[in-house]
């Protein structure tokens, strides 16, 4: 049975970087 | 719109950060939480559905989200039926119908407003 990190379930939602 | 991953089907086993293993339809907002507090390299941001759109595609939907402290806005584009994770509410999507028929996640409708579990990198402002 193939098991999911929980990282992979949410979306990686990167904001635009500052300072 | 990338093809929808397997891991959203009800029974799929999710290992949290201190391994304890859940079903994706048991998983709750702390679970998000306290992974991510243990993690050295992803933090939690909470990201608000500013608008949904049409996307280019029949099933799409551009959902352009406003993640963070520093309200960044950021756009998806995603199938209809790809749910997202609620604050204190659980899964949601744009078309719950469907999320529901494809892989039996019980799901709510995703509405302007809600504030989603999202990601970044920790050490990054």
């Amino acid at each position: 049975v193939p098991v999911f990190p929980w990282h992979s379930l949410v979306p990686f939602l990167a904001p635009t970087q500052s300072d | 719109p990338v093809s929808l991953p397997p891991f959203f089907m009800r029974g799929s086993i999710i290992q949290l950060a201190d391994g304890e293993l859940k079903r994706v339809e048991d998983l709750k907002t702390e679970d998000f939480i306290q992974s991510a507090e243990i993690s050295s390299e992803l933090k939690i941001d909470s990201s608000t559905v500013e608008r949904i759109d049409s996307g280019q595609t029949p099933n799409a939907v551009v959902i352009q989200f406003s993640v963070g402290e520093l309200k960044a806005q950021v756009c998806v584009e995603v199938l209809g039926e790809y749910p997202f994770f609620v604050f204190g509410q659980g899964w949601s999507s744009c078309c719950p119908d469907r999320t529901t028929q494809l892989f039996e996640l019980s799901c709510a409708k995703l509405c302007v407003g809600d504030v989603c579990v999202s990601l970044t990198l920790r050490g990054m402002r």
